[in-house]
């Protein structure tokens, strides 16, 4: 039940070119593409449009020069692995990588030349071997791996030194940031691509989980398991973890910032003492099986704080969590905690709702730059000097053309966030007002009407 | 919901993880808008993909091939004011309103409801043994004025804030029930006039429901909407 794509790497919304070179498209099934790229000696990758269905074989891959990667929305890019990896697998027959220096750092002699070394090992002769100019490679399946011959007259060959590719990168903690190219499992199984849903269907689909990684069949851990792992291509097994060793030393999660009062994005750095869930019920300790049985040990993820019965985020929930004591709950998020405050420190003031306010402040509380109020990228404001001539809207000064209630805004120079309120406080003594409208004059639509009706007990009917 | 019964209320929408595990409740005050509690989520820029908005279905984990649910992924979030607790959340698609589907009002800015005005909450979180785990749970409940509450509260109640429900143990919002609706009958309508956020426990004697006073925020939200 493997896929052909198995064999490639993808990388979504890209095209290779070359200038001036130009094959043959193809109508194709992403897969009936990988059969024939895989089929054809002299391809290296294809180019996928996904509107026409067509496929455009490539002699070479991104990490040759003299191509270059293109943004395009509709074009997914496929590169043989054999190609992409600078690491081996098993002992590297399939190596395809672009070394060419010998592990004691002599430079290879091309396959295709007898000189200083004369050989038998030479490209047409042995076409399938993969025998590119002077690159390192194991034509004969060599227990070293990839080597070639040097083009120093006194040693004649020597291997490349090429680290296997579960040896070359290590894991951190529960290696939930590993991004390496092992794909097969602890027990030999091939990894499924995470894109596909045979044989094992599942949730983790790239689209859903961009921040994880979940690149073509690689083994990672989106899930906060122990270690990496994936769905294997044996529709009798459905997942496994991979063996990937362990770095040495002292593991620490990358990028976390630990708080101990407060807890910021999803808490994953929470180390405090809260050990209650936000309806008081008391946590189980994290080193105990009862009530719960669970695999979230001190051991297991050493690098999570899991002490005593604290309120902890092991696996990348929404918020910190525990079991609970209850038998009945065997979850439960500590929603109670307090989020600690990540705006940036108000630099100036307004009085008001701050419709008067003139001042310099140009940044939202996030600390995102403002746009210019005359101008529509990237965000095409409804606000504009000209809508709102009286309103003070120069340059990209916050301010409050529309009485809103909540203090100056603007539009922000991030696409992703429309507009913001500013960095600016309420000055001492100056209470906010609000607009009130008249609840005697309001007049609801079409909202807040429901059939009010027995609920249907569908367990019994 | 502790001590609720089964029961409508086609305006709460559960809100799903990437797992498709129900962690929130919210409200659909617009087709394509659910308010909630900003507590829910890591962040307002947080990546919203492969989170999702259930609604039209009254079961917790309805069959995936259930023709009443509608399953709408979230695009983005929006955050309210500075302690206002809130967040918007743009749904990819606008939900298509039937008898199990329907938006709620807003109230009027600044509206401050009634003592004893009839309420209810609901939410497919905690029952605690006091009710059908599988199903969205409601629970009738009066408004409490600020003055009266705060005697509970030891005057900690803020103006942005509105209290609901009884003194007695027992009764409330729980886990899993946050950001949920408190909708008010009024001038002939449903209106939002709360949002349930977390409290410390369920159902404590002497200590009401406390929910973010959504009349305090409706220039916001008409605003994310019209803006």
């Amino acid at each position: 039940q493997r896929s052909p794509l198995n064999d490639y790497h993808r990388s979504k919304g890209v095209q290779l070119v070359r200038p001036s070179y130009w094959t043959q498209e193809m109508p194709f099934s992403e897969e009936d593409c990988a059969i024939h790229c895989t089929r054809t000696l002299s391809c290296r990758a294809f180019n996928y449009n996904l509107q026409s269905k067509q496929c455009q074989m490539l002699d070479w891959t991104s990490q040759e020069t003299g191509t270059e990667r293109q943004r395009h929305n509709h074009v997914d890019l496929y590169e043989k692995k054999d190609y992409m990896r600078e690491c081996i697998v098993n002992k590297g027959v399939t190596y395809r990588g672009y070394r060419y220096i010998t592990k004691s750092g002599k430079m290879c002699q091309h396959w295709s030349s007898n000189v200083p070394h004369e050989h038998r090992n030479s490209p047409s002769q042995f076409p399938r071997k993969g025998l590119d100019l002077n690159y390192c490679r194991n034509p004969d399946n060599d227990e070293n791996g990839p080597w070639c011959y040097t083009t120093d007259w006194h040693t004649r060959l020597e291997d490349c030194g090429i680290k296997r590719c579960d040896e070359m990168e290590c894991l951190m903690c529960n290696g939930e940031d590993y991004s390496g190219f092992v794909d097969h499992t602890e027990s030999g199984r091939e990894c499924q691509r995470w894109d596909l849903s045979y044989p094992h269907g599942h949730n983790y689909q790239p689209e859903k989980y961009p921040e994880k990684n979940l690149d073509n069949n690689y083994c990672r851990n989106p899930d906060g398991s122990r270690r990496p792992w994936c769905y294997t291509t044996d529709p009798a097994v459905e997942r496994e973890y991979c063996n990937i060793r362990k770095c040495d030393g002292e593991h620490r999660l990358n990028d976390v910032e630990i708080t101990k009062t407060c807890f910021k994005h999803n808490g994953v750095g929470y180390r405090g003492t809260i050990n209650q869930t936000s309806a008081r019920t008391p946590c189980q300790r994290w080193d105990k099986q009862f009530p719960h049985k669970h695999e979230f040990t001190p051991e297991n993820y050493s690098c999570k704080g899991l002490e005593e019965n604290y309120c902890r985020n092991p696996d990348g929930s929404e918020a910190p969590w525990c079991f609970t004591k209850d038998r009945g709950v065997r979850t439960a998020f500590c929603f109670q905690l307090e989020r600690c405050n990540d705006d940036i420190e108000p630099e100036d003031c307004y009085t008001g709702n701050g419709t008067t306010y003139r001042g310099f402040v140009s940044k939202t509380r996030k600390g995102i730059p403002c746009q210019m109020w005359n101008t529509n990228s990237p965000h095409r404001p409804r606000v504009t000097p000209q809508t709102h001539p009286n309103a003070g809207l120069l340059k990209n000064y916050c301010r409050n053309p529309d009485g809103d209630s909540h203090g100056p805004w603007c539009y922000t120079s991030d696409p992703k966030v429309q507009w913001d309120y500013c960095a600016i406080r309420t000055c001492n003594g100056h209470a906010k007002s609000t607009n009130k409208e008249d609840p005697a004059s309001v007049e609801f639509e079409s909202c807040g009407r429901r059939e009010d009706r027995p609920v249907e007990n569908k367990k019994s009917r | 919901i502790l001590r609720g019964t089964p029961g409508n209320s086609p305006w709460t929408v559960s809100l799903r993880n990437r797992e498709g595990k129900h962690f929130c409740g919210g409200s659909l005050v617009r087709r394509n808008w659910i308010i909630s509690m900003k507590q829910c989520f890591s962040s307002c820029y947080a990546e919203f993909r492969g989170y999702e908005a259930w609604m039209g279905t009254i079961l917790k984990d309805p069959r995936s091939d259930d023709p009443d649910k509608q399953a709408i992924p979230i695009r983005r979030a929006v955050c309210g004011p500075k302690h206002s607790n809130l967040i918007m959340l743009e749904l990819e698609r606008p939900a298509t309103l039937n008898s199990r589907v329907a938006l709620i009002c807003l109230p009027p800015q600044g509206y401050i409801v009634p003592e004893g005005t009839s309420c209810e909450i609901a939410g497919w979180g905690e029952t605690q043994g006091t009710g059908r785990d599988d199903v969205l749970n409601i629970l009738v409940m009066p408004v409490i004025s600020n003055n009266v509450c705060n005697r509970y509260y030891r005057g900690r109640l803020a103006e942005t804030e509105i209290c609901a429900g009884t003194v007695l143990r027992g009764f409330g919002a729980c886990e899993r029930d946050y950001g949920g609706p408190l909708a008010c009958f009024t001038h002939s309508c449903w209106v939002l006039e709360g949002v349930i956020i977390p409290r410390r426990g369920c159902g404590r004697p002497n200590h009401p429901g406390i929910f973010v006073r959504v009349a305090m925020y409706v220039d916001w939200i008409k605003k994310v909407i019209e803006l």
